[in-house]
């Protein structure tokens, strides 16, 4: 998980792609 | 005589339709020399912004945010470059030989050889013609890109029975989807279902390009776009 920290982040965020 | 009113579109259909992320811009530095150099810096950074809304959207696609987090992150690290491909691939459908990786960012092929893509332009016209021949209309688009998703084979699946459920609602939309707008042809979610192993081909051929651009060294790349292709 650590070697994938910013997909994992990302998930873990509930922004919704509408918002980005 | 109004042609008969279409029948209503499956849930899933219309709500992936509605989570459908806005275009976003290749934005090409004016700053830089034109070449190979600046083509794959504006790709890899387009890719990366990409990644981001690929992401987001995944999570509304329905079911997939009820998988485990594992399984969520091993199904887009398996499909995120089938879902970039798949999207120029749309976004290319209306031009003639041209890939529309952004709507600022169109390429011919003599544009594609003067800038070092033309491997990948070569490698993604078929998955085009292929479409095109179909006339993929955009809630199939929506539709395929999810299955793709669901469907990317990843070997490091935790729960298969709910990923398997995730893949039979998409199957099952995408059915009902060509059973009530296409009765004409009964085949054709079977004939859309069986461009995918062209999609993947395809994306791989794109990933091993990139990769190869990363092993180089010569063009920045963003962390994202380099954490995914690491671990493809």
């Amino acid at each position: 998980k650590e070697k994938h920290k910013i997909l994992h982040q990302l998930l873990q965020n509930s922004t919704s792609p509408v918002d980005l | 005589i109004p042609p008969p009113a279409k029948k209503p579109l499956t849930k899933i259909v219309s709500h992936l339709l509605v989570v459908e992320p806005e275009k976003i811009y290749a934005m090409p530095d004016p700053t830089m020399p034109d070449g190979d150099i600046k083509a794959l810096t504006t790709l890899c950074d387009l890719a990366d912004r990409e990644l981001v809304v690929i992401i987001g959207w995944a999570k509304h696609i329905p079911g997939f945010s009820t998988l485990s987090l594992a399984d969520q992150m091993s199904l887009l690290q398996s499909a995120w470059m089938e879902i970039l491909v798949l999207s120029i691939v749309f976004r290319s459908l209306p031009c003639e030989d041209e890939i529309v990786y952004a709507e600022d960012y169109v390429i011919d092929e003599e544009q594609a050889r003067i800038s070092g893509l033309l491997d990948l332009h070569v490698a993604i016209l078929p998955l085009v013609r292929r479409y095109k021949k179909l006339r993929m209309e955009k809630e199939e688009f929506v539709t395929l890109k999810a299955i793709a998703l669901a469907n990317s084979d990843s070997m490091h699946i935790e729960n298969i029975e709910a990923v398997q459920r995730l893949q039979d609602s998409l199957h099952e939309a995408l059915q009902d989807f060509e059973g009530s707008q296409h009765p004409e042809d009964p085949r054709r979610a079977g004939k859309l279902l069986m461009t995918l192993p062209l999609l993947r081909q395809t994306a791989t051929k794109a990933v091993q390009h990139f990769y190869s651009i990363k092993m180089q060294g010569k063009v920045p790349m963003h962390k994202l776009f380099l954490e995914m292709l690491e671990a493809k």
